[in-house]
């Protein structure tokens, strides 16, 4: 195959996904797309949009090369179909998607830390990713999208763990969102892997052989901010996290942070320096924010926590109930458990944020239902 | 099969 690793992606926002795939050659590549209903037994009409490739290089492989492109201007309520290719490699066989409501009821599945490759035996962990993230698909209401929080392979630089994480079908039909995790991070096949949209230049920036950038986008109605908790720059990510929050804030109902490295974990990380740095860091930043929902893994348990507020302390009268009601500034942290089933650590009882754990050594993910009124967290585990 | 293990509805007070 002269094209390889396709994946569907977050754009800034609902009207535009992101693409990235691994190509033979260099140069020449672009994304076509049409609506579904105007496709042609089963191929793309000939006058079906097209966008070149608006970053491309040498992949970290040294033998392929990474393509990204954009394909924009998208209607909401669409069936879609799209290839990606060039003249010189072919392009891969019509894949179809559909883009979500316009700021009504939606939802967006969540999976930590997938490590495709750890625990030892490749395949089993590939296969329980892909057990997990089917049954999340199906388990769900027409995701709008698949939101990872970190690792998702085991060893950086392995494409062969690339390979089998985005061997899933969702992959190329789902778009998805990835954070930064400390076993994606020593690399620059992250970046080239993934194509991710409004990655800062100043904030949580990478190496020259490493990944970064902290990123936004908007989907659902809510404002996602992404950041790369390997970068220790606290003062970088909260500028980061004050500047978007202020320029795109208004534009959506709901805010959500996410970053790999738990702050409110309850298990084996959560005393480690680069751990309590953040969690020294983060919490203000969340208040002044308002910032609704933290999302993170690395810890493979799972936890909630109380509403936490902006010193990093337990809301009084928070009880980890079925309902939470927050006052501004007051903040609600999910640690995700390992979503493959690779690894999972022990379980450290007592610390003052959990609201509640499950430590059963189960793959599992996590359901966010999205309305004006409400952001509806749902945790399933896949035995 | 998928079983649920966690749900909690976050409101505005």
């Amino acid at each position: 195959e002269a094209i390889t690793d396709p994946v569907l992606q977050v754009g800034a926002d609902s009207t535009t996904r992101n693409l990235s795939w691994m190509s033979e050659n260099s140069g020449g590549g672009e994304v076509r797309w049409a609506p579904v209903n105007e496709l042609e037994g089963g191929e793309l009409p000939a006058d079906a949009a097209a966008a070149e490739t608006t970053d491309s290089g040498l992949a970290t492989d040294l033998k392929r090369h990474f393509n990204h492109a954009s394909m924009t201007d998208l209607e909401p309520d669409t069936d879609y179909a799209y290839q990606v290719g060039s003249d010189e490699d072919g392009f891969t066989e019509v894949q179809q998607f559909t883009t979500g409501s316009s700021g009504g009821d939606d939802e967006f599945l969540v999976f930590g830390d997938p490590q495709v490759g750890a625990g030892g035996g490749d395949l089993g962990v590939a296969t329980g990713w892909e057990r997990t993230l089917s049954t999340a698909v199906a388990t769900a209401d027409d995701p709008s999208f698949l939101y990872s929080l970190g690792d998702q392979v085991n060893s950086a630089g392995n494409q062969e763990q690339y390979a089998q994480y985005l061997a899933p079908e969702a992959t190329r039909t789902i778009p998805q969102a990835t954070t930064i995790g400390n076993h994606d991070v020593s690399s620059k096949a992250y970046e080239q892997h993934f194509n991710r949209p409004n990655v800062s230049q100043d904030h949580g920036g990478g190496g020259i052989i490493t990944s970064g950038g902290d990123y936004w986008f908007i989907e659902d109605g809510v404002l996602f901010l992404n950041i790369n908790s390997n970068s220790s720059d606290m003062d970088a990510h909260a500028e980061f996290i004050d500047e978007v929050v202020a320029e795109h804030g208004g534009q959506a109902r709901w805010t959500v942070l996410g970053f790999h490295h738990s702050i409110y974990s309850t298990a084996t990380h959560w005393n480690d320096l680069d751990v309590k740095r953040l969690r020294k860091a983060i919490p203000p930043v969340a208040a002044r924010n308002d910032i609704d929902l933290v999302v993170s893994g690395h810890d493979h348990i799972f936890n909630r926590t109380f509403l936490m507020d902006g010193e990093g302390k337990p809301v009084e009268g928070s009880e980890a109930g079925a309902d939470e009601a927050k006052e501004d500034g007051q903040t609600l942290y999910l640690t995700l458990t390992s979503s493959s089933g690779s690894k999972f650590y022990d379980y450290v009882p007592g610390l003052d944020w959990e609201g509640k754990s499950v430590h059963n050594d189960m793959p599992a993910f996590t359901r966010v239902r999205v309305s004006d009124e409400a952001l509806r967290a749902t945790t399933y585990e896949v035995p | 099969t998928a079983e649920q293990i966690d749900d909690v509805e976050l409101r505005r007070a």
